[in-house]
């Protein structure tokens, strides 16, 4: 999984 | 969410009201670089825009305002409420040196060429690079209050704090933004002189002081 928006990180 | 990502956050938070309680309760910003707290502000308020459009937990909602809500009160306090004592003199690092090619690097490197991501990647470059005027501020003074040493092992721990995070979820979800990864491994990078100074120095009951 390659992160993108929405990111669920702060 | 894992006990990583949570003390980081956690510690992020304990930065930013170490800091805040500091400037208050010592009703004075010396020694605090403006244009760091903001480039922070910059930072949560390019990041958080997503507020608006997409909505992951109340935990994440909830300490999103909270971190925007006070970075902003930090620059007004040093730019506003306590601007007398504000060490403009000694915080002249050029911001426009990291700004811009920060933003050209948003525009080049990104997940996806949409505007909300290109600006979530533009903070997250520059926060990686956002306390630079601090440390500056500091090499130029050659010293720190104890308190604000705390404030920045804090602010470091809890990028570093991150990266075992990423390990972690990369282990057990598969999980990977290369994007995050190297901004936050150049912003770990940044603090460990600090680092260093603050285990052999600050937490030996020294004040941390630089050799002439």
């Amino acid at each position: 999984i390659v992160a993108k928006t929405p990111h669920d990180e702060l | 969410m894992n006990i990583f990502r949570l003390t980081g956050d956690l510690s992020h938070l304990a930065a930013i009201i170490i800091l805040l309680l500091k400037i208050w309760k010592t009703r004075s910003c010396a020694g605090i670089s403006g244009k760091s707290q903001l480039l922070f502000a910059l930072v949560f308020t390019t990041r958080y825009l997503d507020l608006f459009t997409s909505f992951i937990s109340l935990y994440n909602t909830s300490m999103k305002l909270i971190y925007v809500a006070c970075s902003y009160a930090t620059v007004y306090l040093i730019y506003m409420k306590f601007k007398a004592t504000y060490d403009g003199n000694h915080d002249t690092f050029r911001v426009e040196f990291l700004v811009v090619p920060v933003g050209g690097l948003s525009f080049l490197v990104n997940h996806d060429f949409s505007p909300l991501e290109i600006l979530w990647t533009f903070s997250i470059y520059l926060e990686s690079v956002a306390i630079l005027p601090q440390l500056f501020m500091i090499s130029k003074t050659g010293e720190a209050e104890t308190i604000t040493t705390h404030y920045l092992f804090f602010l470091g721990l809890y990028r570093a704090l991150y990266l075992i995070n990423w390990i972690w979820r990369y282990y057990f979800e598969g999980f990977f933004d290369l994007i995050a990864v190297v901004a936050g491994v150049v912003q770990t990078i940044l603090y460990c002189d600090f680092f260093y100074l603050y285990v052999t120095k600050v937490l030996k009951g020294k004040k941390l002081s630089l050799p002439a």
